[in-house]
This record gives structure tokens, C-alpha cells and sequence, in this order.
């Protein structure tokens, strides 16, 4: 399998995260 | 929490000192923070009621935290449409005797809430991303613990 390292795993894992909170949407702006 | 949120909080532009736990708890530099996220709720009557002058001054730090909060439970029910679940609401009064970090860490975390929903949040997400791996997972633990507790 691929020899991925913990780190880059990780910053998979928090790039993920952080454009899942981009295209998230907000709440109810007035 | 707190330490990682500082770091954090350190990169806006504020005029009031926020080098340590000990200079955020007259809460002037988050009240400026807040203005810069959302300047139409944290507006500049809100910000001039936030008093610069506190020294030492028990009563008015205080004063400073509550009036801080209750504008961020207001942006959160009135304009997120959401309720902040007891459990992440800081015990102001650790804050004001004791500089307490791990309460004031849950009121930077509302802070941060409220950056990661607002108009800008984009620029704010952009500038986190910018953050060592460590402190970025702080801060994404931090939000995930917010949307976990979101009840509409």
C-alpha cells in the first residue's frame, strides 16, 4: 500500500476539515 | 486550548496588548477581535461601551466579560439561529479572579465560533490553514466540539 507518512496523513485529515468548513453553510445571516 | 486560540486570536490587528493569558482578561482585545469579524454585530456602539481603562479594576474587567459574552450568545441564537450548549459557556468569574486558561479558552472557542461562521469566514479559515499542523488541530478539535453541541 502507499508508505504515507503520519504527517502528511494528518494534514489530509485537517485540509479536509478546513474546505469542508469553507463550503459549509452558515447559519441564518439576516 | 487556550494557548493554541491566543496564538490565533494574536493575528488579528488589535491596538489593545493580548501577548498573554493575563492581557486578554479585561477583554479589550477580544471585543476589538470580535469587531474585526463582524463589525455590523460588534458594532462600534457595542466596541465604545467596552471600557479601554481597566488596570486592575475587578469591576469593570468583569463588566467588559459579561457584556463580551452576552453579544456572542446573541450572535449565536439571533443571527446563527443556534443555542450554545451549557457546558461550553466559561465561568466568567474564573476568568476575572484567577485569569483562569481553561475558561478563558471556552470563551476564545466562542470566538473562534463565531469567525468560522461569519461573512468572512473564508479569510478567517484561509489565515487558520496558514497555522503548524499542531495548533490547526487544536482549533479543528475546537470547532468540532462547537458543531457537535449546536442545537438549532
Amino acid at each position: 500500500g502507499a508508505n504515507t507518512k503520519s504527517g502528511s496523513s494528518n494534514e489530509g485529515v485537517l485540509a479536509n476539515f478546513f474546505n469542508s468548513l469553507l463550503t459549509r453553510k452558515s447559519g441564518c445571516p439576516m | 486550548l487556550c494557548d493554541s486560540l491566543l496564538l490565533w486570536l494574536q493575528t488579528f490587528n488589535t491596538t489593545a496588548p493580548c501577548r498573554d493569558v493575563q492581557e486578554l482578561t479585561n477583554g479589550v482585545a477580544m471585543a476589538q477581535v470580535l469587531h474585526q469579524i463582524d463589525a455590523a454585530w460588534f458594532d462600534e456602539p457595542w466596541l465604545g461601551r467596552i471600557k479601554e481603562d481597566v488596570s486592575d479594576n475587578r469591576r469593570i474587567k468583569s463588566s467588559n466579560l459579561k457584556k463580551i459574552l452576552q453579544q456572542i450568545m446573541s450572535y449565536y441564537h439571533e443571527y446563527l439561529g443556534q443555542q450554545i450548549s451549557e457546558e461550553l459557556v466559561p465561568d466568567l468569574s474564573q476568568i476575572t479572579d484567577h485569569s483562569d486558561p481553561t475558561e478563558l479558552g471556552r470563551l476564545l472557542q466562542l470566538i473562534l465560533g463565531c469567525a468560522v461562521h461569519c461573512e468572512k469566514k473564508q479569510e478567517h479559515i484561509q489565515n487558520i490553514m496558514t497555522f503548524e499542523e499542531s495548533v490547526q488541530h487544536v482549533i479543528m478539535t475546537a470547532i468540532q466540539e462547537l458543531m457537535s453541541k449546536e442545537t438549532l
